[in-house]
């Protein structure tokens, strides 16, 4: 078999002055999960190498350079699935952790659940060594000023630019800041 | 967000999906990344899968195990995503993309919003892409 990598850095808002920047991360990122296929790796290494690229990217909405709740916090969500097996682990908002993605394979392998939420999941990630990051150190200048633009009700200028134009303003009010 | 598929040497296939949510979400909110079918599925018979969009319809419409669902009755992957992705459009209004490996190895980026970036390498070729068509 061939093996195959595919990676992608998420279908939000990508302003143009961040367009070559993630266009590269992604295929940093692919080209290091492949060369783990080409080692003879499993999918499962290589697609959590993928992501932990991607997460310590502050190109993307992940790990480093998450989007901010609406208080300014960072809450993250992770899962991983392993197609052999259909064993899977998952964490969901979680916090002061830089990866995310290796905190839900420690879940999927260390646990009988298939999810961790909130502070069980923190304290999981204590209790298997992963390290505590400042919460700080996991926002960007960037999604500061998205929070502070987004606080207004109806204070994004750029919206259209995510869905096109030619989705109506209904559609758009609809569904306001709602890409994960 | 951002994810990965993949199938190794071995025609096993994984998936993995991370993301920090949805701008300026409530406290608490929790979307489709962490839900098995939702935010990752993989699957040796059929394939794997991971979304990006927004989180509230791909749960509704349990997105990448539609996709799945689709592979498993004989379409393509190309074929699977664009069907899901029109029925998430249509019955949920809800806009994403995904990517998708099947178990022969063939592999699709698509998506219903104007741009994601992506990447993939077979073969030793890398391809990539931001808009539609690419």
């Amino acid at each position: 078999m061939l093996p195959v990598i595919v990676v992608h850095g998420g279908a939000g808002l990508v302003g143009a002055e961040r367009l070559e920047g993630s266009c590269r991360g992604v295929q940093e990122a692919a080209l290091a999960a492949y060369r783990i296929l080409q080692q003879g790796g499993s999918a499962l290494d290589a697609v959590e190498e993928a992501v932990v690229k991607m997460e310590d990217n502050p190109m993307y909405n992940a790990g480093c350079g998450s989007v901010l709740n609406e208080l300014g916090e960072v809450e993250m969500d992770a899962i991983i699935m392993d197609g052999k097996t259909l064993a899977s682990g998952a964490v969901s908002a979680v916090r002061g952790i830089a990866n995310p993605i290796k905190l839900s394979r420690l879940v999927m392998e260390k646990t009988q659940h298939l999810c961790l939420t909130a502070e069980g999941a923190s304290r999981f990630a204590k209790a298997m060594g992963v390290p505590e990051v400042e919460e700080e150190s996991l926002k960007t200048d960037y999604s500061r000023k998205r929070w502070v633009e987004n606080l207004a009700p109806g204070s994004n200028p750029v919206e259209s630019q995510m869905y096109g134009k030619s989705v109506s303003v209904s559609f758009l009010n609809q569904n306001r800041g709602k890409m994960g | 967000t951002v994810g990965a598929v993949a199938i190794d040497s071995q025609g096993n296939v994984a998936s993995a999906t991370s993301t920090g949510g949805m701008l300026n979400k409530m406290a608490g909110r929790v979307g489709d990344t962490p839900c098995v079918g939702c935010g990752a599925y993989a699957d040796n018979l059929f394939g794997a899968a991971s979304p990006t969009g927004h989180g509230e319809a791909i749960m509704k419409v349990t997105l990448c195990r539609l996709i799945l669902f689709h592979m498993e009755q004989g379409m393509s992957p190309e074929k699977a995503a664009d069907t899901a992705l029109e029925y998430m459009k249509t019955r949920v209004q809800g806009i994403g993309g995904v990517i998708v490996v099947n178990s022969s190895g063939d592999w699709v980026a698509r998506f219903t919003s104007e741009k994601m970036p992506w990447a993939a390498v077979k073969n030793d070729q890398l391809h990539y892409g931001f808009y539609k068509g690419e």
